[in-house]
């Protein structure tokens, strides 16, 4: 397992940050977000896929009234793929639209979807192996970050309640010292403290650049509960690649 | 996070100048003065929520004034993320082989 990791540096993974707005769309751009990283790693090409054919599509036809990350992949298995954000782009409105996934050319798929074990080691292996995955935490404290590294316990974020889908795009870790008390002139003992970087779908404004981190070690607002990611390409060994 | 938050009213002049700079930032506007003595009354909530959760927080996350500032946290449940999933497990086995071995 490398110290860090960022697929964020590899150009045409990792796509623009959206703004869902006031669409309850996280899964769905979630699971796209997961989708256009991997077949940028597998394929190396940059492809925006369309949110809108997931909530128009979606067996529950809730489309902005919320979702799951598994369903948005069972459109996408069920529909021999995704339309580009360019053909179906993203309208944000309350009512689903009509599924107009026939109408337009597929230009990503998926092989299947899977749900990793509840472990951090185990998700931060694969993430630095195979790609960035989908992880559904609890958002309560996301409405008064800034930035930084949010470490709390269960009694601030309880872990059970996950209510927000986001990406999970690397790791790394941090010396508290170098982000807070730079001013001190005396010299305290550095923490380090590793974490997880996450993309969310706020827009850029919102955060570090519309991404934030969480602590890594202590299933954080509950990271481990549902670890899921689509597979693209076929499971075979060759399938490793690596995180820069 | 200036004084005044505490007792939430009168307002204190800082409080209601953080106010009208979100406003500015995050280009609010409200259809009433009641609305927006509502708005503001939930904005110094949030600022003292903030504040505890800076107080409280392990690691090195700055808290504070963000767009979702003049929202109550039901209205922010309501308008981000999903419905909640407790309970509603998918029908997905966790992959539990190795990762050498890359079958399911």
């Amino acid at each position: 397992l490398p110290l860090t990791c960022d697929w964020r540096k590899v150009h045409g993974v990792i796509l623009p940050v959206r703004n869902q707005g006031n669409c309850r769309c996280c899964w769905a751009m979630a699971a796209v977000g997961n989708i256009e990283a991997l077949w940028g790693i597998r394929n190396h090409k940059s492809v925006e896929l369309s949110v809108q054919e997931l909530l128009d599509c979606d067996r529950c036809n809730n489309g902005c009234n919320g979702g799951f990350v598994w369903d948005a992949f069972m459109t996408v298995l069920n529909n021999s793929g995704l339309a580009s954000e360019k053909d179906y782009p993203f309208q944000g409105t309350k009512e689903p639209q009509e599924c107009l996934a026939k109408k337009y050319q597929k230009v990503a798929w998926i092989q299947d979807f899977f749900m990793l074990p509840a472990n951090e080691d185990r998700i931060a292996q694969h993430l630095a192996t195979h790609g960035p995955i989908t992880v559904t935490i609890n958002k309560k404290l996301l409405m008064q970050y800034k930035n930084g590294v949010i470490k709390s316990t269960h009694a601030q974020c309880n872990p059970e309640i996950v209510d927000h889908s986001v990406l999970l795009v690397g790791f790394g870790r941090s010396e508290k010292e170098e982000e807070e008390g730079k001013q001190e002139s005396r010299p305290r003992p550095r923490r380090s403290i590793p974490y997880w970087i996450l993309k969310n779908s706020w827009g850029e404004s919102w955060g570090e650049r519309g991404y934030f981190r969480l602590h890594r070690g202590s299933n954080t607002c509950g990271l481990t509960k549902y670890p899921v990611s689509a597979r693209v390409g076929l499971p075979t060994k060759k399938t490793r690649v690596s995180c820069p | 996070r200036g004084p005044g938050i505490q007792d939430p009213g009168p307002w204190s002049l800082e409080l209601k100048e953080a106010f009208a700079l979100f406003q500015i930032q995050f280009n609010r506007s409200y259809t009433s003065a009641a609305e927006q003595a509502h708005r503001l009354l939930i904005f110094a909530h949030n600022l003292a929520q903030a504040q505890r959760l800076q107080e409280e927080d392990l690691g090195t996350a700055e808290f504070g004034v963000t767009m979702f500032s003049d929202l109550t946290e039901e209205e922010f449940g309501q308008l981000y993320g999903h419905q909640m999933v407790a309970g509603a497990v998918p029908n997905v086995s966790r992959e539990v082989v190795s990762e050498a071995g890359g079958e399911s």
